[in-house]
């Protein structure tokens, strides 16, 4: 899966996600990707989130809609990614997932939960300081 | 320090990011770089959990998952279980743009997508019949069933569900080279 979160010059923000899924699913079977609010949000007004993991435990959880909102109440992105991933990890203490958040401001972040096979989450950031991305990681 | 305009996207998919930052480098929205940051990994496949030819389902089938929101209008498209389309976030947008709704799925997702010209193509390929062989090789080990007969841990299907359903914690657990 991807997730992806832009913020245009004129402050518009956009969100989307797209993905084949998980291996040996039961035919039929759809991930968080394509929901909105756990795939991803995003919000002009208050900022984005996109998740990627196991979606079938993450959907329930909405965490890109939670983060959204915790950015609006005034979390800064880091804070409002790790909440979103805690909110999750009181139910599954070691699911398979991570959230990139970003504000109306420009500031970005992530973060991820640790779990066998994901002990650091690396994600990219495209922005004018520098021309090519940037691969930046963040430790579950 | 923070600044605008900016491009993120989970994992190190450095060609998405880069084609999705050359639409706001050069003045373009913030959809539209999603939308073509998002295509490029469906062409490229990224590591695999993207596009076509990858993640076959217990049929061998690859189906396709995506979704685009504008956070300006608060308008979403999305489709999911997405049929024979590669290009999944681009039917998405599609859903957007030339429908009043938010979320098509399955067959009739790919009908429509076909009905507003999309190419109708083989999502399988070479790697996807491979990892369909093996798993089935591998007495479809591991699946997603459970409370069922005979044993899911064990062997492949047809399946039959079972009389006594014994809660249990999840058994099985996404990871980098299987999630959404």
């Amino acid at each position: 899966t991807i997730g992806m979160i832009a913020l245009d010059k004129d402050g518009h923000v956009a969100a989307g996600t797209t993905t084949n899924g998980l291996t040996h699913k039961v035919p039929g079977r759809v991930g968080d990707s394509p929901i909105v609010g756990a795939g991803a949000y995003a919000d002009s007004s208050a900022g984005a989130a996109a998740a990627t993991g196991d979606g079938d435990v993450m959907m329930r959880f909405l965490p890109s809609y939670l983060a959204v909102e915790l950015m609006r109440a005034g979390a800064d992105p880091s804070a409002a990614c790790k909440t979103a991933i805690s909110r999750i990890k009181r139910h599954y203490s070691e699911f398979f997932g991570a959230i990139i958040c970003a504000n109306t401001t420009g500031h970005y972040a992530a973060a991820c939960n640790k779990a066998p096979g994901l002990s650091q989450f690396h994600y990219m950031v495209s922005n004018s300081e520098s021309d090519i991305p940037l691969l930046k990681t963040v430790d579950c | 320090r923070a600044s605008v305009p900016v491009v993120i996207n989970t994992w190190p998919f450095k060609d998405a990011a880069a084609a999705a930052w050359s639409v706001l480098r050069s003045g373009g929205s913030a959809l539209d770089s999603v939308e073509k940051g998002c295509a490029r990994c469906e062409i490229e496949h990224c590591d695999g959990s993207v596009g076509y030819g990858g993640s076959p389902d217990e049929s061998g089938e690859t189906t396709l998952d995506a979704m685009i929101m504008n956070g300006n209008t608060m308008e979403v498209g999305a489709v999911a279980d997405l049929r024979r389309i590669k290009n999944a976030i681009g039917v998405a947008r599609a859903v957007m743009e030339l429908t009043e709704h938010t979320l098509l799925v399955g067959e009739s997702a790919s009908v429509f997508a076909e009905n507003m010209g999309f190419i109708a193509e083989d999502l399988t390929t070479n790697n996807s019949v491979n990892i369909f062989l093996q798993w089935l090789k591998g007495n479809c080990q591991p699946n997603y069933r459970k409370n069922v007969f005979p044993d899911p841990s064990k062997t492949c299907g047809p399946y039959k569900p079972r009389t006594i359903l014994k809660q249990k914690g999840r058994t099985r657990q996404a990871n980098t080279r299987s999630h959404d």
